[in-house]
């Protein structure tokens, strides 16, 4: 957050930043692992009065006293009854963890300085992304639910967290957390059912789509109500390259800070041929690794261990390199011996210099930290989960895509900055990567917008922020997938990476009320009493009938997700737009980007709105040409996009179609 | 788990509550102890009442069967470990 303000097009002057006030007196709930109240991210330091509406606590522990919530973190509670009950046969975890809402871990500390932190001079980690660390929303507040522990997060916890920051009067909550692979069934998912919850409170609910790309099908925390963020890059890098003996430089990144290398060539060997491929601690073979550089393959155990590891066996650095599943995706990581990491490409070049030199030398070349053009950005992280949407195709996920590589935020005092218990080192600031950080960047433009647009539903957020994201690198060409090196598309990206200045005035928003949930959960299959398990109130089902949905696609949703199954099939989708622009009588017109072999009709093309008639509602008809796609960068699916325009604003939907 | 306990989420109809309640936590805590006490006592880890209607428990099998039949229960659903991203 030294970058990624300037990066996402903050400016002190105008835009979303000075048109909310920094968010002043919204309050993001971050359900994570606690907080480190201590940290200068969470200094109160120009604050107001906690707002009037805060009906939460600060609970008091040990090592959590009553001075440790002020008026930035004005709540900070914990919930382990579920963790504690899960590991009651195991007690080696939960007995040394502290009870209290101290985030012993790292991750929320950052993930909470993220969304609403307040503005620090002179951030970095050991200078790298040197700055001023300012959260999106820098004069929010902050509630911290701790529901993440050593032995990871429960649904019991979770769920008492979501239930209190309701009660509390949250406006947002930020949740970087969620299922591995892929999402539960809506109705055995805790995290979708307390989301519907807090979406009928009118709280904004943000989720990470996940890490468990680059697989299609693999994002989580899908849930139409939930607004869903996959991560991607930014134009900074941490440049450490490596170079072989034969001269050739392969662009690495790292955040190596000890002592550096000789500027001098050294050995060069292969893991693989001392005794571990994955470089596992205590496997590699001390003679064959001492005093030389080691090419240690990408999986298996962290990143930084396996430099532990070359580190133990008396070896001098580590090339880390990325195989096929991770492709040309580089995450810096301040490892504990001179290290870089390497893309899949370069990884196997370098394996075959070694295995085809006499003598094969390299040596690493440390640049520091490097913003700027190139490469172009953004782009998608490899690990980022994907769609289609595997519950329900015809709803897009994830919704949008933000910075979530290589993330400079808050730490806590408790662990080192790779999270390793033979990491000796305390810093304040670290750099880590994940849809965990990508998610509460978008909290905290949700919370920017809930200050700026009070009147805003949740979905009308969600509509402002997707409706406004861009799908094209700051090099004019589409955004590339880091699994692959190719374009991204809409089941990988969303809608495109957020805008925010452009999302402060969307010009029309796809309004979405909880009746129309509940009639997406009756158009998907749900029935009465099962329903219940979302609506709480049995009146509500009658929505199933008043405001009915021909197909859970005619939800109001701010994106298009066809699904076909034969040639010459019809689908047609019905939305509603609001106009929210200062122009009462705006008048807009449609574009439209067809997807290969699909035809797309718009009726009507035109949108006249007046003050008597600020709601109105047109119809999409997508017919398949030809069964099966095929032509674009995966068979069977194919992207477009439809557009409306006023010749002020562009209200852009992202298109989806899978045969 | 070592003591043949599981934890699960439970879903319950809002509108069943009984007016001799004072609270929801109360009826939840009733629904409880009117369970088979076999192996254990049933335990209550959280009672819900505003994102969602319901409770978390310490449940063992037979308990589990019964509140599955109970009218006012919606679901049972095992509590489940996710991760952060």
């Amino acid at each position: 957050t030294t970058h990624t303000p300037a990066f996402l097009g903050f400016s002190q002057n105008s835009g979303l930043w000075s048109n909310s006030n920094y968010g002043e007196d919204v309050i993001v709930g971050v359900l994570d692992t606690g907080i480190w109240p201590e940290h200068p991210s969470f200094s109160d330091s120009g604050l107001g009065p906690i707002p009037s509406t805060w009906k939460g606590e600060c609970e008091i522990g040990p090592d959590f006293p009553d001075s440790s919530c002020n008026r930035k973190l004005i709540g900070a509670r914990a919930f382990y009854r579920g963790y504690l009950t899960q590991r009651n046969g195991t007690k080696k975890h939960a007995a040394k963890e502290s009870r209290s809402p101290r985030d012993t871990e790292g991750h929320g500390t950052h993930t909470a300085s993220t969304a609403a932190g307040s503005v620090v001079a002179n951030a970095s980690l050991y200078q790298y992304a040197r700055g001023t660390a300012t959260g999106m929303a820098s004069k929010a507040r902050i509630a911290a639910y701790k529901i993440c522990w050593t032995g990871g997060c429960y649904d019991s916890d979770i769920l008492a967290a979501m239930d209190q920051a309701v009660a509390d009067g949250v406006h947002v909550i930020s949740l970087s957390v969620g299922a591995s692979g892929s999402a539960p069934e809506y109705h055995t998912d805790s995290i979708a059912i307390g989301a519907f919850g807090a979406t009928r409170h009118g709280i904004v609910v943000s989720c990470s789509a996940g890490n468990s790309g680059p697989n299609p099908e693999t994002a989580t925390n899908i849930a139409p109500w939930i607004l869903t963020v996959g991560a991607s890059t930014v134009d900074r890098e941490f440049s450490a390259n490596a170079i072989t003996g034969d001269g050739k430089v392969f662009t690495g990144t790292s955040l190596y800070a000890g002592e550096s290398l000789p500027d001098s060539q050294l050995s060069l060997v292969y893991s693989g041929d001392c005794g571990s491929r994955l470089c596992y601690p205590g496997k590699l073979n001390s003679s064959l690794v001492e005093g030389k550089i080691v090419l240690c393959d990408r999986g298996g155990n962290a990143r930084v261990e396996k430099g532990s590891a070359v580190k133990l066996a008396g070896g001098a650095g580590m090339i880390l390199a990325n195989t096929a599943e991770s492709g040309e995706e580089l995450t810096a990581d301040s490892h504990l011996v001179p290290a870089t990491m390497v893309g899949a490409k370069a990884g196997d070049q370098i394996r075959d210099y070694i295995k085809t030199s006499d003598s094969p030398t390299a040596k690493i070349s440390f640049l520091g930290t490097l913003i700027g053009p190139s490469p172009p950005s953004p782009r998608v992280a490899a690990f980022s989960s994907r769609g289609p949407n595997h519950l329900t195709p015809v709803i897009l996920k994830p919704d949008v895509i933000a910075p979530g590589v290589n993330i400079l935020a808050g730490w806590t005092g408790m662990v080192g900055p790779t999270d390793l218990d033979i990491d000796p080192r305390r810093v304040q600031f670290n750099i880590i990567s994940g849809t965990s950080m990508s998610c509460p960047h978008v909290s905290g433009l949700a919370a920017l917008l809930r200050k700026a647009h009070p009147d805003w539903s949740p979905a009308a957020i969600k509509s402002a922020l997707v409706t406004t994201a861009y799908d094209v690198e700051n090099s004019g060409e589409p955004i590339e997938d880091l699994a692959t090196g190719k374009s991204s598309n809409s089941f990988i990206h969303g809608a495109g990476h957020v805008d925010p200045n452009k999302a402060l005035n969307p010009g029309l928003v796809y309004d979405i009320e909880v009746k129309e949930y509940v009639a997406f959960l009756c158009a998907v299959g749900y029935e009465f009493p099962g329903i219940l398990v979302f609506l709480q109130d049995p009146t509500l089902y009658d929505a199933c009938e008043t405001s009915k949905l021909r197909t859970a696609g005619d939800l109001n949703y701010p994106s298009f997700s066809v699904v076909f199954a034969s040639t010459g099939e019809v689908v047609k989708y019905k939305r509603v737009v609001k106009n929210v622009g200062s122009n009462v009588d705006a008048v807009y017109e449609v574009g439209v980007k067809s997807p290969a072999n699909v035809e797309i009709d718009v009726s009507p093309s035109k949108l006249a709105f007046s003050k008597e008639k600020s709601v109105l509602e047109y119809e999409v008809t997508f017919k398949s040409v030809v069964l099966g796609g095929g032509v674009g960068s995966v068979p069977g699916h194919e992207f477009g996009s439809i557009e409306w325009t006023d010749g002020e604003h562009v209200v852009k939907s992202p298109v989806a179609v899978q045969w | 788990s070592s003591d043949g306990l599981e934890s699960y989420i439970v879903h319950v109809q809002r509108s069943h509550k009984p007016s001799l309640f004072s609270s929801h936590n109360n009826w939840h805590v009733s629904l409880l102890r009117s369970l088979p006490s076999s192996p254990q006592p049933a335990t209550l880890l959280y009672s819900y009442s505003r994102a969602v209607h319901g409770f978390s428990a310490r449940l063992s099998p037979i308990q589990t069967a019964a509140l599955r039949r109970h009218p006012s229960v919606i679901s049972v659903i095992p509590d489940q470990a996710r991760e952060i991203h």
